[in-house]
């Protein structure tokens, strides 16, 4: 029973997966579980995909890119449930799945979530091992094809920011990128990361602003406000280079230039103390929060196809 | 109304050529990650040491690291030692009535 759940905690693996198997037999109507391909160490790649229709374009979000970023695998399973069990209920939720199909990756470093759970929480990279390298793993949020191998990403494969030794290099990344080619009808791109509470759209391997800066800048803020209105969460929006700095071979930079308009990433709580080890306690009015943000980029895609 | 700094850093910065000193500026240059230069980046003989708010902290290491501009954690927690500071203060204070 996937409402017995408890998405106030922090999960391993395995019983992440386990709760995606319970919302897919509780909701099967709507919700069937796609697996897009393996990581680096085996462990598969699991997209829910919410459907109500054939033949809609879809909506992209993904989690867990950084796997120490724990509070984002929770907060996709819990959107998952809430997607999942809203339908036919929530008049936003029901007119978005009768629109729109949204793919949801939960875990997309699955290696280096189960590593953060048994060997170093702080792990952020994947776990690919390649010869002749005394260090393991790749920044799967550097390993885009743009800017690829720019500013604000290591040639190191020791740095915790190692681009990796070609672009998609790591097949967590291109098979969330053949995902993606393969689905020509893909409307938005949303990528969760934490921490910071920042709110973020192209571009980061340049400073320059994208030819939809206004209108992706509008959406952000209405966005961010959105999601202050629960606790109070304050969000600072703008491109990456603008709120960070120039970053290259990021996930969102690529679908933007590969032509999905709304491309953008969330980083979540907080600012205060926790950073990665956010207490558990905070998971439910994150994710809670976060819904209202995506809410509103999901609206704003939903009325502008 | 007292201001904390709850989980800020002071990292101690080594450039080792003017390359990365004008890396350090240019970090110096980003406004919004408010960071505190306690030493200005001028000369890669003199270490850098600035103050990173806790949002920072993530993006300013992997700027570092990225830039393979050496570091490290000089105060690991700025709070801490004010708090520590702050006791001393109080209990020198009793020892003296």
């Amino acid at each position: 029973n996937s409402g017995a759940f408890n998405y106030g905690a922090y999960h391993t693996l395995d019983n992440l997966y386990r709760a995606i198997d319970a919302i897919m037999l509780d909701y099967k109507s709507i919700v069937s579980k796609q697996l897009i391909g393996h990581s680096y160490e085996g462990r598969p790649l699991y997209v829910i995909k919410f459907s109500t229709g054939a033949n809609r374009p879809g909506i992209w979000i993904d989690a867990g890119i950084h796997s120490r970023e724990w509070v984002t695998q929770a907060t996709a399973l819990w959107t998952a449930h809430k997607l999942a069990a809203e339908y036919g209920k929530d008049a936003f939720v029901t007119s978005l799945l009768n629109n729109y199909d949204v793919f949801l990756l939960p875990v997309t470093n699955p290696d280096g979530y189960a590593f953060t759970h048994t060997t170093n929480r702080m792990w952020r990279k994947t776990r690919s091992i390649r010869s002749g390298s005394r260090c393991v793993g790749v920044d799967p949020n550097r390993n885009w094809n743009a800017g690829f191998g720019g500013p604000g990403a290591s040639s190191d494969p020791c740095s915790d920011s190692y681009f990796g030794p070609k672009a998609e290099s790591e097949v967590e990344v291109k098979a969330v990128a053949d995902f993606i080619r393969g689905h020509s009808n893909i409307k938005g791109f949303i990528s969760i990361h934490s921490y910071s509470q920042l709110l973020m759209f192209p571009y980061g391997y340049k400073c320059t602003k994208p030819a939809d800066f206004e209108e992706l800048n509008d959406v952000g803020n209405a966005a961010a406000m959105a999601l202050r209105s629960l606790y109070g969460t304050q969000y600072k929006v703008g491109t990456i280079c603008s709120t960070i700095y120039q970053a290259s071979g990021g996930s969102i930079d690529w679908t933007y230039d590969v032509g999905i308009k709304y491309s953008f990433a969330f980083e979540l709580r907080d600012t205060g103390r926790y950073g990665f080890l956010l207490p558990a306690n905070q998971i439910l009015p994150t994710a809670q929060e976060t819904w209202l943000g995506l809410k509103k980029i999901l609206e704003h895609i939903r009325d502008n196809p | 109304g007292e201001k904390t700094f709850i989980g800020e850093q002071v990292l101690r910065i080594k450039a080792s050529n003017g390359d990365q000193i004008v890396q350090l500026q240019d970090l110096q240059s980003l406004a919004h990650l408010q960071l505190d230069f306690w030493t200005n980046p001028s000369n890669p003989e003199i270490p850098v040491d600035v103050r990173v708010p806790f949002e920072s902290l993530q993006s300013v290491k992997i700027y570092l690291e990225s830039n393979k501009i050496d570091y490290s954690i000089m105060i690991e927690d700025l709070q801490e030692v004010i708090n520590a500071e702050k006791q001393e203060m109080i209990s020198s204070e009793r020892k003296e009535r």
